[in-house]
């Protein structure tokens, strides 16, 4: 992903926008729709909200227009140039404007209005194109799309989120606390040496430190943490997890205790879970695990139970043969039992009680041993 | 002599290269460089770059694959720079 020249972004998370005018070539609804459409799709992967009004000046001003229109990039005619967008700012800037020489559809028999709309709300919210061919913000438009089935890709993500981060709350939930949760007596203090955590995880591009009943949000944005209830995003999740990790091409993260596992896409619970964790392939001997963290590039997933661990191929979605293996034989410098890990920058990092070691698995070895809370800005 | 086609098709290309790398990537408006010199550096560099962005083979040239990608409706923004 690529953003404009100096990084405008909006510095405020409500916008507006305003449909000036319609194309005819759509019912008024329709176009009403695929506009609503595309917005929601950058608005569920961050904090952003977008409200309509119907006259006077919007953050982002949408119109249909033909050739010359008033800025300094006239249209081209039929086919060519589709749409244009501004990058965040007061004015013209978020404003985006649609070639009305175009023949505008709600399939792709013609252009897709939601999907060019898509990808120009991305300009007028900071981004520029991507260089991903699956990506929505890859300059040429794709009449091969599948709308049915049309999601941003993790580029798209995470391009959005490194502007405004990510919602961990969607917009249509019940107002849930984001502020953090002052330290009550009993609660974990970050900057105690002795702390150790139950689990750790990314989350669109934060971390997630999960302890008792709370977890420390660290965003890369920040150098605070923020501090929550488990409860406050997750009620149906219990505390006191034992792993947790997130498979990134399904925006998904696995929360685990005992011998069942959950899964959240943002803070949403998926339908379906708990299930057992012998579903995924490990042995009944298996009562708990202690950590396990999924590898975006090898497309595996690593869990951990006492001085052992496992590997399951995310492919083929099986457990590999030939596990499991010892941690030390693999991990050379790891302690067992490992109480989290995660893998971030390239490398994985495993905790055992206040200790953390950075490992790094091309030259398969420990490159550095931390505290357990050197991310939480002690 | 008038052009003959083939000629003719191939002028079209470079003038459409030319227009796509002036409004994509940052080449400087200077009608003559490509007549001029079709296979200046500068010219080459900027296919190059359009190439690599595109994730097209890196060639340089005005291959088949290139000249479809530039027929193919886009965005109006630019992919590089302001």
């Amino acid at each position: 992903f690529s953003t404009f020249p100096g990084m405008p972004k909006w510095r405020k998370t409500h916008l507006t926008y305003r449909i000036v005018n319609y194309t005819k070539d759509l019912p008024r609804d329709a176009v009403d729709s695929a506009i609503e459409k595309a917005l929601t799709v950058w608005e569920e992967v961050t904090p952003l909200t977008f409200s309509r009004i119907y006259e006077g000046e919007a953050d982002i001003m949408i119109i249909f227009a033909v050739r010359e229109h008033g800025d300094f990039l006239p249209f081209d005619g039929p086919g060519k140039v589709l749409a244009h967008a501004y990058p965040p700012g007061s004015g013209f800037y978020g404003d985006a404007h649609f070639d009305d020489d175009e023949q505008w559809t709600k399939d792709t028999s013609g252009i897709n209005l939601f999907l060019v709309a898509a990808h120009e709300f991305g300009h007028s919210l900071g981004l520029q194109h991507s260089t991903e061919r699956e990506a929505l913000m890859y300059p040429v438009y794709d009449p091969l799309t599948d709308l049915t089935r049309f999601r941003l890709s993790q580029d798209d993500i995470n391009g959005i989120q490194f502007l405004y981060g990510s919602p961990l709350v969607s917009p249509n939930d019940p107002v849930v606390p984001t502020e953090s949760v002052p330290p009550e007596p009993g609660t974990p203090a970050a900057c105690d040496p002795a702390l150790s955590f139950d689990a750790i995880s990314t989350l669109r591009g934060e971390i997630l430190f999960f302890k008792g009943r709370h977890f420390w949000r660290k965003s890369f944005r920040t150098l605070e943490p923020e501090f929550h209830l488990i409860s406050s995003f997750w009620p149906s999740l219990p505390s006191g997890i034992d792993a947790a990790y997130e498979v990134t091409s399904k925006d998904t993260v696995f929360i685990f205790k005992g011998n069942q596992f959950w899964a959240i896409r943002g803070n949403e619970m998926q339908a379906g879970y708990p299930r057992g964790i012998h579903t995924l392939g490990l042995p009944s001997t298996v009562r708990k695990i202690d950590a396990a963290f999924s590898d975006k590039e090898k497309k595996k997933t690593y869990f951990f139970a006492e001085d052992k661990y496992w590997r399951f191929d995310e492919k083929r979605q099986s457990m590999e043969p030939g596990f499991p293996k010892q941690i030390v034989e693999d991990f050379p410098g790891v302690e067992p039992e490992v109480d989290a890990v995660f893998k971030v920058f390239g490398f994985y990092y495993f905790f055992s009680g206040s200790s953390q070691f950075e490992f790094d698995p091309n030259a398969k070895k420990v490159t550095h041993v931390l505290k357990s809370n050197s991310w939480l800005n002690c | 002599y008038p052009l003959d086609r083939a000629a003719r098709d191939k002028e079209d290309s470079m003038e459409l290269v030319q227009q796509y790398l002036e409004n994509y990537y940052n080449l400087a408006k200077d009608t003559k460089q490509f007549v001029r010199r079709k296979d200046s550096s500068p010219v080459v560099k900027k296919i190059q770059e359009m190439q690599k962005f595109l994730g097209l083979e890196v060639t340089g040239k005005l291959d088949s694959d290139t000249l479809e990608v530039i027929r193919k409706p886009r965005c109006g923004i630019p992919d590089v720079g302001s």
